[in-house]
């Protein structure tokens, strides 16, 4: 029952208890911080975690040093059109994508760190056009929605090691834009994405079709939900789910991140698990891996929830040299990414 | 969720839906 679910929290307890600082990471040339991320950086045969931070019309590459520390490697310059989201790959190495564009992003483009070539540092496209989604899938490929004014397309495109595009896949389109897109964990063929119309639909994307498979309704109470997980257990379909758009209600509070589970075969679902914005707050930008999600208030603060226990864990106040903007999980949960506008990157151990 | 709140349930729903006709 959502609304039993439904506990006030006690933001005094909160603070930062679980939340501990581990590092800082300033870029001085930085005047306004759009994105923070991490990736997977392979030099002579060791891999590490690098931080990738992006300004409007920069984006920079960060390795770790000792005590903490961290140093720039290089930055990107991207050219006259901002940067306006980064889009890691997961489990990919020396390659990362950015969206850039206006109100709406107008090119995907990729950033390559060739080790083997004397360091040589690349860029290119991807794709260009009104892309309403994009997201980086496993196994070095990227999905994306994109529309003119007649029709939608969905495509997937693989990357090369080089990072030049090979081949693309078109997906069956829905009729509804596609806002957001997730990949089901543990089925390497199975994609699934939000519509504008509070729609879930569900792709088989192997090599031989994008196959629509199923289109669901998540509800008229949560308007353009996006998608941010997705896992299949005991024969139901599980999604995370923010709702920026959702009305405060009496029952369930100002909902932030729900849990749906969906029985695919019968497009039935039935809520799960409900983690609502700490009261008083408002506004929300999320980002989730695994059972944490992780969303900047309007205040200013940071706030943490468990989604298993529905419950925010932790709430960052805005720091007394400015407001929060960006909050990023790493590759891993354990460690979260508060950004500045002004360019500062806090690393927190959660 | 019970099995009468989302009918029934198929552990290999994905395999089903793709060998079904496609919407």
């Amino acid at each position: 029952d959502e609304a039993e679910q439904f506990t006030p929290v006690l933001l005094d307890s909160l603070r930062e208890e679980s939340l501990q600082l581990v590092s800082k990471l300033k870029d001085c040339s930085s005047s306004c911080a759009v994105d923070v991320s991490t990736m997977w950086w392979d030099t002579a045969g060791c891999r590490e975690l690098y931080v990738v931070t992006a300004c409007e019309n920069s984006v920079s590459l960060w390795k770790p040093l000792a005590s903490d520390q961290w140093g720039k490697v290089y930055t990107w310059q991207v050219g006259e059109i901002p940067v306006i989201q980064i889009v890691p790959l997961p489990d990919t190495s020396n390659l990362v994508c950015v969206a850039l564009g206006d109100l709406e992003i107008g090119e995907i483009r990729w950033l390559l760190l060739c080790s083997s070539e004397n360091d040589s540092f690349k860029q290119s496209p991807v794709k260009t056009g009104n892309i309403k989604a994009v997201l980086g899938l496993k196994d070095r490929r990227l999905v994306s929605s994109s529309r003119t004014t007649q029709e939608q397309q969905v495509e997937i495109v693989s990357l090369s090691e080089t990072g030049r595009s090979k081949d693309g896949q078109t997906l069956m389109s829905p009729e509804e834009t596609v806002l957001a897109f997730a990949e089901v964990e543990g089925m390497r063929d199975a994609l699934i994405g939000t519509t504008a119309v509070n729609g879930i639909v569900v792709w088989s994307v192997n090599l031989k079709t994008g196959q629509l498979l199923k289109k669901m309704h998540i509800g008229y109470s949560y308007p353009a939900s996006i998608c941010h997980r997705a896992y299949s257990d005991s024969g139901l379909l599980f999604v995370v789910l923010s709702h920026p758009h959702a009305k405060e209600s009496e029952s369930c509070g100002n909902p932030a991140f729900r849990v749906v589970a969906f029985n695919p075969k019968t497009a039935r679902s039935a809520g799960v698990m409900f983690s609502s914005l700490p009261p008083g707050h408002t506004g929300r930008q999320g980002d989730v891996k695994d059972a944490s999600a992780a969303a900047v208030l309007t205040s200013g603060a940071i706030a943490v929830w468990d989604l298993l226990l529905g419950q925010c864990t932790a709430l960052l106040p805005p720091d007394p040299e400015g407001s929060w903007a960006l909050a990023r999980w790493a590759t891993t949960s354990a460690c979260l990414l508060a950004g500045q506008r002004d360019g500062t990157v806090c690393l927190y151990r959660y | 969720c019970s099995e009468s709140d989302l009918g029934p349930i198929s552990l290999n729903w994905f395999e089903e839906l793709t060998t079904e006709a496609p919407l």
